[in-house]
């Protein structure tokens, strides 16, 4: 389960508040996967309390789109917490879907590699298996094929530290590249952070979810949760 | 087997010190939900009085919706999020999936809170836990009594620190992060926030 609170002493009117956590929301723990599984209880809340003794923040406030901006980033931080934690996860991995023609294209392309459990095993075992991140974008419930042309998809493993080649192209506008080198894969593959990059070349819309590689932790700890 | 090596994810990522908003204090206690004697009961207090609070909220989209989430629902619509000045939250037990009775104890949380602030529809409740189980009311009692007759309010870090484990079920570390911010008017204003979750995670609230 999922639950948060955000406060803040600035007087932010009630509605402008909602706009503000819902913008965030949808940018940061809506967009994060440890396991795929959603609860019942998944909740976050945001208490404004005007101890900051300025007008009251409105929708129509100079200083509302600036606020909005910086409750999305700090929830971005918050959400991100979560998946470093992700009950034993050794990896906090960000899949960067861009160039979709929808943007909604892209979110459902990249939940979907979040959440497959063969990718987050893969990526646990530091072993770099490009053909289930291809197979997550395959069976992505879009509802079209605007975004998705096999022949303009590339697909990479991006290093987060300052190590070259940065990137490690795994698939160019639909050819897989056979002759991979598989010793700079395991170096990328061993950073604690990277990035997973899909480039769907069909638009200009992005999309990142945040998400985590699956140990035997994961196992251990859910196996008996009850007890 | 290639896997990482463990990580001491407490040392990276739980600050050590904090700056926190004005007019909010904190505390959380040890009320017997949690098996293991952690602390598992905490509450949010606005103590701000210039100004009416205001509050929103986002919820799980799952079909099935537990006590605490319908019973904040209710509250943010009857109230149209103006005067929350509470957030109570108690870990161990979702209390989720526990029908009738079930949304009484979240109720009861909530009236418990709102007697000792001498307000009405003036508090949030979330519970977090084992799904399917009856919350042990008793205890949860017992714990706002203790929390409120005791006055184990503060704001220091350390207090922070504690509700953020008090949420804490199967994670590895309290998720806690708060940053001040400037506006371009040259306002100073702070931003506290933290979160519990680390299975069961794939959220789409609305």
């Amino acid at each position: 389960t999922l639950l948060g609170y955000i406060v803040t002493d600035l007087p932010i009117q009630s509605q402008a508040l909602q706009n503000m956590l819902t913008h965030s929301t949808d940018r940061s723990f809506n967009c994060i996967s440890v396991d795929g599984d959603m609860s019942t209880n998944d909740t976050i809340c945001m208490i404004a309390n005007g101890a900051v003794e300025i007008p009251e923040i409105t929708q129509k406030s100079s200083e509302f789109e600036e606020v909005k901006q910086q409750v999305t980033e700090f929830g971005q931080r918050l959400a991100k917490l979560v998946v470093r934690d992700g009950e034993g996860a050794t990896k906090f991995v960000t899949v960067n879907v861009k160039n979709a023609y929808q943007f909604q294209d892209a979110k459902i392309i990249a939940e979907s590699i979040s959440n497959s459990m063969l990718v987050k095993c893969a990526l646990y075992g530091q072993d770099a298996n490009w053909g289930r991140i291809l197979c997550a974008i395959g069976y992505a419930k879009l509802g079209n094929l605007r975004s998705l042309d096999t022949d303009k998809i590339n697909v990479s493993f991006v290093a987060t530290d300052d190590s070259q080649p940065h990137e490690l192209k795994l698939v160019v506008n639909g050819v897989p590249q056979l002759n991979i080198d598989e010793e700079r894969a395991s170096e990328i593959l061993a950073l604690p952070d990277l990035e997973v990059s899909v480039d769907l070349g069909t638009g200009t819309e992005e999309a990142q979810f945040w998400t985590c590689d699956l140990s035997h932790e994961y196992v251990t700890i859910n196996g008996d949760y009850r007890s | 087997q290639k896997a990482s090596k463990a990580i001491d994810k407490y040392a990276l990522y739980v600050p050590k010190t904090g700056v926190f908003p004005k007019g909010f204090k904190v505390a959380a206690v040890a009320s017997g939900v949690k098996k293991n004697g952690n602390l598992d009961l905490g509450v949010l207090l606005n103590v701000n009085k210039s100004y009416e609070s205001s509050a929103a909220a986002v919820f799980t989209t799952n079909k099935f919706q537990a006590a605490p989430v319908l019973t904040c629902k209710r509250i943010l619509k009857s109230t149209n999020g103006k005067g929350i000045n509470a957030i109570v939250v108690n870990s161990g037990c979702a209390n989720s999936v526990t029908g009738e009775l079930g949304m009484k104890d979240a109720e009861n949380m909530v009236n418990l809170v709102d007697k000792e602030i001498n307000s009405k529809n003036s508090t949030l409740v979330m519970s977090t836990g084992v799904i399917g189980q009856r919350l042990s009311m008793d205890k949860i009692s017992k714990g706002i009594e203790d929390i409120f007759k005791q006055n184990k309010f503060n704001n220091d870090f350390e207090s922070w620190l504690n509700i953020a484990k008090s949420i804490c079920t199967t994670d590895t570390f309290p998720k806690l992060i708060t940053s001040t911010f400037t506006l371009t008017s040259g306002v100073k204003y702070t931003l506290t926030g933290m979160a519990k979750g680390a299975g069961m995670i794939c959220p789409n609230m609305a």
